[in-house]
């Protein structure tokens, strides 16, 4: 799975995820990256692109949770993207979220995430573990 | 307030001894949708832009899994799925079921602009990708060698794989598939 998460300098958000799905899946099996709210969602507020178990991330609704976390109890991209990954079955899930102001999160309970961000202030990354 | 991007790649159980001939096609890649992500938010293109043209690059790149370098099906085919989202209008488009069409994410922002719905698959988004002009090629643009080898190893196992997991020693008993989240063992 890829995904992108970007935000101009008005506070524009947008968010793309694409997959091939699970290795040896069935033939017509959907995973999470289409059903907008579990791999993929944006609002005035946040963008989120998730990576990982299909079936665990529809079953924990994790983009729209973090959005929902945000929205509702005022948490911080990176306290809202922490919580909803930590509660998450281990080994499944990643993301990448990004606010209005330009602040990023990106957290996984995998061994890994191939991730990548940079932000106007001149922060930037790449990194795997 | 400023501009910010991030991308992933994937996520899963990328072992930390990762040889160098798998990683550093990976992270150039990354270093290169990045820079072509910066540039366009720079140059002021929208993020719903910025979010098509990353992803696109990274569907063209056959060492992750979408478009090129999909992973594969029980039966050895892709089915490739695909979403976008616009947070202030909260207008969005998916698309599954993908079989042909070179760049999904470019699907799902025309099923976004150009249709009623949100949400297209198998037939009849293959149809409308054909209406709509995007670029198709038949199944073996996006099989690779590893994704068939990944495959062969998950059937050996008899599970299924979200990206990275690496492959069980044969001898391990893996139980069967009607116990669901042990597949990814």
């Amino acid at each position: 799975t890829v995904g992108c998460i970007a935000v101009d300098g008005n506070g524009n958000l947008a968010t793309a995820t694409s997959t091939g799905g699970l290795v040896n899946k069935m033939v017509g099996r959907i995973g999470d990256t289409p059903v907008i709210g579990a791999g993929t969602y944006a609002n005035t507020i946040c963008a989120i692109s998730a990576t990982g178990k299909g079936e665990s991330i529809i079953r924990n609704t994790i983009a729209r949770d973090v959005a929902a976390l945000m929205e509702y109890r005022g948490l911080s991209v990176k306290e809202a993207a922490d919580l909803v990954i930590a509660n998450a079955p281990e080994g499944t899930v990643g993301l990448v979220a990004v606010t209005d102001k330009g602040d990023v999160a990106m957290t996984f309970n995998t061994t890994g995430m191939f991730r990548a961000c940079a932000t106007e202030n001149g922060h930037s990354e790449i990194s795997i573990w | 307030m400023g501009w910010a991007i991030a991308l992933h790649g994937g996520a899963g159980d990328i072992p930390v001894d990762l040889p160098n001939d798998k990683r550093a096609p990976r992270e150039a890649t990354l270093r290169r949708c990045l820079d072509l992500g910066v540039a366009a938010l720079t140059a002021n293109r929208s993020p719903l832009d910025v979010v098509e043209l990353v992803v696109r690059e990274l569907e063209n790149c056959p060492h992750f899994n979408a478009g090129r370098g999909s992973v594969l099906t029980t039966d050895g085919t892709v089915e490739m799925e695909a979403s976008i989202m616009d947070g202030t209008t909260k207008r969005c488009g998916a698309v599954s079921g993908l079989t042909t069409v070179v760049n999904p994410i470019s699907l799902a922002r025309i099923v976004m602009e150009k249709t009623p719905h949100i949400y297209l698959a198998f037939d009849g988004a293959e149809a409308f990708a054909r209406e709509q002009g995007l670029e198709t090629r038949d199944q073996s643009y996006f099989i690779t060698e590893q994704n068939i080898e990944r495959l062969k190893q998950a059937k050996e196992a008899n599970r299924v794989q979200i990206d990275y997991t690496q492959p069980q020693p044969v001898k391990e008993q893996v139980p069967t598939s009607s116990e669901g989240d042990s597949q990814i063992g």
